[in-house]
């Protein structure tokens, strides 16, 4: 199966 | 004070009715070099960023930078009060609470105000680094559009595969399975109708096509839409607004287990 990570999984707060 | 206004207030209009189902509040980022927005869905899965540059309007005037935190439904609703072709305005005073539009009919005979009560938005701010994407599509926003449109049919994600030969979307679901293949166009009339495939390597990742469907509402903005892959990257996927600046959205990829 495949999951669904967030954005800030890849992109970092800024 | 700010005061931008826009001639081609449509602009405005479209843009709103692209990212008012993903996004519910947004602050509006108003500084001397144009207009910014970011935010992300509810979900944290997806993320819009627009920019319309200052010399896209006319004229445009900011003294300090101001954030308008604003309830897109209700801009909504009060940009659905203008006319197609109406200059739009918007503006700002210093110490004021609120936004106001101005719609303004291109005879200049009929002028409407609304005036938009500010709200407070405490919104996650993501850092986007420059990438080099590994595959660059370009193709009929249109065309993205009736795509994404047919693979919902079969399910709720769908597997874009770009290589040298082209891009291929396909889904599966309980019901079967189906695939779109494009491949690069090699004589087309119009640029607008081509598409474009620039490769550094092939990349194949599974996306939800909630959100995909969601971008597409953006297709009205511009005829042609870009999407840029990377490995276990979100995409980008970009529509050009006129001569001003990008109403961009970002989708993280699924991944396996």
């Amino acid at each position: 199966g495949m999951k669904q990570p967030v954005l800030s999984h890849f992109f970092r707060p800024s | 004070m700010f005061e931008a206004r826009l001639p081609q207030g449509q602009i405005l209009k479209k843009l709103i009715e692209a990212v008012r189902e993903l996004v519910t509040d947004a602050n509006f980022e108003c500084k001397p070099s144009g207009l910014s927005l970011q935010a992300m869905d509810s979900s944290h899965v997806s993320l819009v960023s627009l920019l319309m540059r200052a010399d896209g309007f006319d004229p445009y005037q900011c003294d300090r930078n101001r954030t308008l935190g604003i309830n897109l439904r209700t801009l909504a609703s009060v940009l659905k009060c203008s006319s197609n072709d109406d200059i739009i305005t918007i503006r700002a005073e210093d110490d004021g609470d609120s936004a106001i539009l101005i719609f303004e009919s291109p005879s200049s005979d009929r002028l409407s105000e609304f005036d938009l009560k500010l709200v407070d938005i405490d919104n996650e701010q993501l850092v986007i680094p420059d990438t080099q994407y590994d595959a660059v599509v370009r193709m009929p926003s249109a065309e993205f559009q009736r795509i994404v449109r047919d693979m919902q049919i079969l399910g709720d994600s769908v597997t874009i595969a770009c290589s040298k030969d082209g891009v291929k979307f396909s889904a599966n679901g309980e019901i079967g399975s189906g695939s779109v293949r494009l491949k690069q166009s090699s004589a087309v009339d119009s640029e607008d109708d081509a598409v474009t495939v620039d490769l550094q390597q092939a990349v194949s990742l599974t996306f939800a096509l909630r959100y995909l469907s969601l971008f597409s509402k953006a297709a009205p903005l511009s005829p042609t839409v870009t999407l840029s892959f990377s490995k276990d990257v979100p995409l980008l996927v970009e529509f050009r607004i006129a001569d001003m600046g990008h109403l961009r959205f970002y989708l993280a990829p699924k991944i396996d287990e």
